[in-house]
């Protein structure tokens, strides 16, 4: 995945059965962002992999206060990347393993 | 406590903790 500068990882270990699974996101490069981001805090949240976007996640922490809305794009893909790859584990690993 | 708890309006909850330096690219 693109070095955006913000790293996205699971906050919790992934077994593959539920849809909603906990994430934490933080600013690795502050410098990649077009606005100050509100600290260097590890954001934890959860995100649905069925019902919900990366976009609509990144707007939400756009709309409290931890990017600059110029920035929503690049949180957004960095949570993209992530979930793509949790995804594509699924697909793939989670069937041979069971 | 150094974690904070956001809820945004659409119900979404952020919990915030101090990054460890160790996951901190240097600078």
């Amino acid at each position: 995945a693109e070095d955006t500068g913000v790293r996205v990882e699971l906050a919790e270990e992934d077994h593959g059965r539920k849809s909603s699974i906990a994430l934490r996101l933080w600013v690795e490069d502050p410098k990649k962002l077009k606005g100050k981001p509100k600290d260097n805090g590890a954001i934890e949240f959860t995100f649905d992999l069925e019902k919900e976007t990366p976009d609509d996640v990144a707007q939400e922490m756009v709309e409290s206060g931890f990017f600059h809305e110029n920035d929503v794009k690049i949180v957004a893909k960095s949570i993209r990347d992530r979930v793509a790859l949790i995804q594509w584990r699924r697909e793939r690993i989670w069937p041979i393993i069971q | 406590s150094s974690l904070t708890q956001v809820v945004h309006s659409a119900g979404r909850r952020f919990i915030v903790s101090p990054v460890p330096e160790s996951r901190l690219r240097e600078q």
